[in-house]
């Protein structure tokens, strides 16, 4: 699921602002 | 087993109202005085018709990339939620995935004008006629008709913030692996919506309305992924080469 949502993914990876 | 509720103090309650409220207003996308300034501008009959008279697939564009923008804010929501960023990865995925889109349709009542019956779209208020070039009325009008329904009930920003904390994190989604963590978590987040519900004196059938809004939902996302399995299979170059990639993403 994850390779298939890998801008999702990055998204979540993303420190929140 | 999951079928008892969790022991949450009221202290613990009240801090998850206080979390969650407060990552509802970080990533809101639009804070109330903002719309108030824009003075629910209607969009002119001459700018309806330039709408109107776009060719469906740059409709249909600009609309996933408006759709796309609302997500981008859901997701930040979602990373702000005390114990999402707790559960593994793939259910993380499952429940935006899942549930991004219904938190878009949830969040449409603040940027909805019920009286006029328009919402907020591309710098004015828009009513159902601006999206004629989609070819979906009948998704058109349920989303316009859900979203005056979601006004109907006057939700605090508060109540509003949690329930859609409830609709992002639904145990019952397919392929979660660790269903029974999302499910503690969901009903920690029931609690705490019926604690608010209660502090603010609300009369007992709201929570009942919320919970019809819930299958609403539902239909109204398996609506839009069969609206564009059916522009998809027309204009596949379109879907492929123009629409915004987290969009293709989450509903290819």
């Amino acid at each position: 699921l994850k390779e298939k949502h890998k801008i999702l993914h990055q998204l979540l990876q993303n420190s929140t602002s | 087993n999951g079928d008892s509720p969790p022991t949450v103090s009221m202290a613990e309650l009240d801090h998850l109202v206080q979390i969650i409220s407060k990552s509802h207003l970080e990533t809101c996308q639009y804070l109330r005085e903002e719309l108030q300034q824009m003075s629910w501008q209607n969009f002119l009959q001459d700018e309806v018709e330039r709408y109107q008279s776009k060719p469906r697939e740059v409709m249909w564009q600009l609309c996933a990339v408006k759709i796309t923008e609302a997500i981008q804010y859901v997701v930040e929501f979602a990373k702000r939620i005390d114990g999402f960023m707790d559960l593994c990865q793939n259910d993380q995925i499952v429940l935006l995935k899942a549930g991004s889109l219904e938190v878009v349709f949830v969040r449409m009542c603040r940027v909805f004008d019920s009286q006029n019956n328009t919402v907020y779209f591309d710098g004015k208020f828009a009513g159902p006629d601006v999206f004629k070039a989609l070819g979906c009325d009948d998704l058109i009008t349920s989303v316009f008709d859900f979203a005056k329904s979601m006004c109907s009930l006057h939700l605090t920003e508060d109540e509003l913030a949690l329930f859609s904390a409830f609709v992002l994190l639904s145990a019952d989604r397919s392929w979660l692996q660790e269903k029974l963590q999302v499910e503690k978590l969901q009903q920690k987040i029931q609690l705490a919506l019926q604690h608010v519900l209660q502090k603010n004196q609300r009369e007992d059938g709201v929570l009942n309305k919320l919970r019809c809004k819930v299958s609403a939902l539902r239909s109204l996302c398996s609506r839009h992924t069969e609206k564009l399995s059916a522009f998809r299979a027309i204009y596949p170059d379109i879907v492929r080469t123009h629409f915004p990639p987290l969009y293709k993403e989450l509903f290819g």
